[in-house]
């Protein structure tokens, strides 16, 4: 028997929301510890990773271990019958080819189910080494969709070059270019506001702009975004789900051809 | 001139 249940419905419709631009199905892992999802886009170019502590829920359950595939475009026609404010359970039997997802109203007096079918999906999984970054940045994710989105009206790429100074963004194409720098914020009052830089040694790489625009559909999650980066190592770009867990996605460089 | 590399070049199937 696996059950969980999160008062918020609305992280779970968040999380989707983050994932669903670069995935069409995904399987869920579910365990003791948790829910786990890693799954790369078709192109084999970006990977999306997400943890969901079973510390995170409100309840949770997990006798033995289940792994449910997942059509992402079917479980959000499902999470679009949610209200923000309901409260949502999820439910499978051992061995089961459903999932049931129970919203209940804040005053419980509307319950309703939805049972999806599951998928059997091929499983590839990558070994991600633990890493030292040489550069890491944390700035606001707001800031970061606003810089991706500017960009990626100048070019297929944006360059990240990362100093002890800042990071700059930059971009090029038929228009002409552009280049956004941040600096590292002096006095931090607010720290979800601030842009700070740990570098070990300077980093300049390029990356496709189209999946770091898709990365920002998690900014709902975060009010912060981490990007860690090494030279000629993907990209990974980090948002925190509430105290329940992450979402990180690792996006493979350009290469010199 | 840049090519998009893929994770295969850098992370292993497990």
């Amino acid at each position: 028997m696996f059950e969980a249940r999160l008062v918020q419905s609305s992280i779970l419709k968040k999380v989707l929301e983050a994932i669903k631009d670069l995935l069409n199905e995904a399987t869920f892992d579910c365990s003791d510890s948790g829910i786990q999802l890693q799954a790369m886009d078709n192109s084999h170019v970006s990977l999306v990773s997400m943890n969901l502590r079973s510390d995170g829920f409100d309840k949770y359950r997990c006798d033995r271990n289940i792994s449910m595939g997942m059509n992402l475009g079917s479980m959000t026609k499902i999470l679009k019958c949610a209200a923000n404010e309901d409260v949502v359970t999820m439910k499978a039997q051992d061995n089961a080819d459903t999932v049931t997802f129970v919203f209940e109203s804040p005053n419980q007096e509307k319950v309703s189910d939805y049972e999806m079918k599951l998928m059997n999906l091929d499983q590839e999984h990558l070994g991600i080494p633990e890493t030292e970054y040489a550069c890491v940045v944390r700035l606001p994710a707001g800031e970061f969709a606003r810089i991706c989105r500017d960009l990626s009206q100048f070019g297929e790429s944006v360059v990240i070059s990362c100093t002890k100074e800042g990071v700059k963004f930059s971009s090029a194409g038929d228009i002409g270019s552009a280049n956004i720098k941040l600096a590292q914020t002096s006095n931090v009052d607010k720290e979800e506001l601030a842009v700070t830089v740990e570098m070990q040694e300077p980093v300049t790489l390029t990356f496709a702009s189209r999946y770091l625009n898709s990365f920002t559909k998690a900014t709902s999650l975060s009010n912060v975004v981490q990007l860690s980066m090494s030279p000629d190592v993907p990209l990974v770009v980090e948002y925190r789900i509430g105290e329940i867990g992450h979402i990180r996605y690792y996006l493979a460089p350009k290469i010199e051809d | 001139k840049t090519k998009q590399a893929t994770l295969m070049n850098f992370f292993k199937k497990s």
